[in-house]
């Protein structure tokens, strides 16, 4: 791992010197491969250890710590600044509020959709779940049944594949019964797929949702910042959630999608329960990808 | 990119750029630049080649080996079971699979042994329904096993051509999860001894280094035979699956283009290995 690494590297200093350019040179190569196989994006990757180098440069070398455990507090530090420093807020403001769930294919939008529903009647909200998945077989039957296991009512309607009517329609019944929010279901799509970006933009721009939260499994690899970038270019998303941390993925796709937008990570799923739902903590997320 | 004779650190900078990109993990990319460092010093790389063409072919020979084609039954119904993590893309491929099988003329019956998440068993009737491909279901929450057992009766007395057998996604950490695998293979056993003629690990192609992980767990609970690799019509160029070969010795079978029947390509390493640096 990172510290045996970086004990190895720096073997040769003592409480006297300070952290010079080449041994910084050594050990940043340590912290790239660190998080280049924790999937951080190779550019993300670069511009980090840039910045974690100078903040390492002149250290001096405290007596009492090893160089190598001052350089992983210097990353250690820097990674949990970028997550995030505050809890986010989740915008649960509007009459009633919108929770839009974007993202690639299986990335776990309709799991998470039933546990954000369960979470805010939780907090005694009055929540409508709608079924904007036209296109994936039984992507509406899925989203009823768990609608069905936490007890939360599901607005669907198979009878048209316009999916900003179902939106409408299922705003139209919210309004009507008094629901303080609605949580739309969509489709999971490539971000290379213009045609089904587009009706995401025509879905915003419509309704314009407080919250549309960017959904991405926590092992997805490089692509996590085209991802990322194309989402919120079109969207500009108000956050971000990481899903199925109950692998053994690092995670680092956060970092590099983060980086890129710099939008906030909400929430973090790690299971298949409808309780394995979280608030975001930055600093949990920083120890797991360093491993 | 240069030829070797001016290949310098920033040419090997760039391939490695080119590699970590497309997912190929730091561990492989490692190893082709050693490769092919080591080459270079033995004498055995002309001063006129490109090292993206070098780097082509390594990878190449990486995918290549050990490609079998797919296990077939002489004798029975030939077995297939799909295992993988959560949303990787199980479902859909049985369904494209049994499609195709349909397509040559087989007979095919598929088995829903996702019995636990909500609407897996719908997911795959609507599938069977949509290609004319019977499935062996059973309720909600039933045993998966169970299920199994009665889907290999069922293809033994009907006698067709594959049963495929499709399983709920579960992450490879979670060891209860992964116990219900070699359940699995046992009951099916008990008709088919010689079954499953495949077991194919589906990975999503997007995934980073944990595909390799996956590839591990799963290879060690059930004995994995096969790769499948999902949604490689989107912008991932599905490198860890370098890793993947470079480890272990089962196939890739099959490659997921797209969420239509139709959308599943037999597995070619030469168009693979070109796609890496397109
Ligand atoms: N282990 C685990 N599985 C999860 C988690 N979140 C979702 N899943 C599972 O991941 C799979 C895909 O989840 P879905 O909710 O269907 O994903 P989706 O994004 O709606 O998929 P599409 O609608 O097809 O794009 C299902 O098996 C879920 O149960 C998680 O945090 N941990
Ligand atoms: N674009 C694209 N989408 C795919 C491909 N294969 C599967 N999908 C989509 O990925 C999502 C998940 O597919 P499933 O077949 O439900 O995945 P799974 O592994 O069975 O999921 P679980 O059973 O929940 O673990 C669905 O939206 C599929 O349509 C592919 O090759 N290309
Ligand atoms: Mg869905
Ligand atoms: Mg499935």
């Amino acid at each position: 791992n990172l510290s045996d690494a970086l004990s190895n590297t720096f073997k040769t200093i003592t409480g006297k010197s300070v952290l010079t350019e080449n041994n910084i040179k050594e050990a940043m190569e340590q912290v790239r491969l660190a998080l280049l196989s924790a999937d951080v994006h190779y550019d993300t990757v670069n511009d980090f250890v840039g910045e974690v180098s100078r903040q390492c440069l002149g250290e001096k070398v405290l007596k009492s710590v090893k160089p190598s455990e001052q350089v992983v507090k210097v990353v250690h530090e820097e990674l949990t600044r970028l997550m995030g420093t505050e809890e986010a807020e989740v915008n649960t403001s509007g009459d009633p509020a919108i929770i839009m769930m974007v993202g690639l294919h299986g990335a776990g939008k309709t799991t998470t959709c039933a546990k954000l529903a369960n979470y805010y009647t939780g907090q005694k909200k009055k929540v409508l779940l709608a079924a904007c998945d036209v296109y994936r077989p039984a992507a509406i039957d899925q989203l009823e049944a768990l609608g069905q296991s936490i007890k939360v009512p599901v607005f669907s309607d198979r009878s048209t594949p316009d999916v900003v009517q179902i939106a409408q329609n299922a705003l139209n019944t919210a309004k009507s019964e008094g629901k303080d929010l609605v949580i739309l279901d969509m489709a999971g799509r490539l971000q290379i797929d213009e045609d089904m970006v587009q009706e995401l933009i025509r879905v915003k721009e419509r309704f314009n949702p407080g919250e549309i939260l960017l959904t991405a499994d926590s092992a997805l690899g490089q692509e996590a910042v085209s991802v990322a970038t194309h989402f919120d270019k079109a969207l500009n998303i108000t956050g971000i959630v990481l899903t199925k941390l109950d692998g053994d993925a690092r995670g680092g796709a956060a970092l590099s999608m983060r980086k890129v937008t710099g939008k906030p990570i909400k929430f973090i799923t790690s299971g298949e329960k409808v309780s394995d739902l979280e608030k975001f903590r930055p600093e949990g997320m920083a120890s797991r990808i360093l491993g | 990119f240069s030829n070797v004779e001016k290949w310098d650190e920033s040419t090997y900078r760039q391939l490695e750029a080119a590699l970590i990109s497309a997912d190929l993990g730091v561990s492989v990319t490692q190893k082709i630049i050693a490769d092919i460092k080591e080459s270079y010093a033995i004498g055995e790389i002309k001063t006129s080649e490109d090292i993206i063409n070098i780097a082509t072919s390594r990878i190449k020979s990486i995918l290549a080996d050990d490609n079998r084609p797919l296990n077939i039954n002489t004798t029975g119904p030939t077995i297939l079971l799909m295992v993988g993590v959560n949303g990787a893309g199980k479902t859909t491929t049985t369904g494209k699979l049994a499609y195709k099988l349909k397509q040559d003329g087989k007979s095919v019956l598929l088995a829903a042994c996702d019995t636990f998440r909500a609407a897996a068993i719908e997911q795959l009737k609507h599938w069977g329904q949509r290609i004319d491909v019977p499935v062996i279901a059973g309720k909600h929450g039933s045993d998966a096993a169970a299920i199994a057992y009665d889907a290999c009766a069922s293809a033994k007395a009907k006698n067709v051509d594959y049963l495929i057998i499709d399983t709920a996604g579960r992450q490879h950490t979670r060891q209860d999860l992964m116990e219900e695998l070699p359940k699995i293979l046992r009951v099916i056993r008990k008709n088919f001894p010689e079954a499953p003629h495949e077991t194919i690990l589906v990975v999503d192609g997007s995934t980073g280094t944990n595909a390799l992980f996956q590839a591990r767990e799963f290879g060690k609970a059930c004995d994995v035979t096969s790769l499948a690799v999902t949604k490689l019509d989107g912008s991932g160029k599905g490198g860890v699956v370098v890793a993947i070969k470079d480890e272990h010795t089962f196939p890739i079978h099959f490659v997921g283009l797209g969420e239509s029947p139709e959308d599943l390509q037999p597995f070619d390493p030469e168009l693979y290995a070109d796609a890496i640096f397109s």
